[in-house]
């Protein structure tokens, strides 16, 4: 089910997009 | 104290994604994050299928602050 592997992996994905953000940190006001 | 400082982040982020402030984030918005973080073009486009949880094609600030709560917890897991 493409679904459930989808969902599997999204945690990753979004801990990698999230860490990004992070680590980009623009400062701008 | 903690979830205020989620929630901060949270908008700060959502922010960052929708430059023209909208109120929502859509799919190309996305895809412009392209050129300021190192994800793919597919790897932003799972991310954007992960937060819209409803699959209207467009991130609401309470989907992108569920998905963002979801990993933020999981990284303060002490």
């Amino acid at each position: 089910d493409p679904n459930m592997k989808a969902g599997a992996t999204s945690e990753g994905v979004l801990a990698n997009f999230f860490n990004s953000l992070l680590s980009k940190k623009t400062g701008s006001p | 104290q903690t979830e205020l400082a989620m929630l901060r982040k949270a908008q700060e982020f959502f922010r960052t994604c929708d430059t023209e402030g909208k109120g929502f984030i859509a799919r190309r918005d996305m895809q412009r994050l392209h050129k300021e973080l190192p994800l793919s073009l597919e790897e932003l486009e799972d991310v954007f299928d992960a937060l819209d949880a409803d699959g209207n094609g467009f991130l609401s600030p309470e989907e992108f602050t569920t998905g963002f709560s979801r990993f933020f917890f999981s990284q303060n897991k002490s």
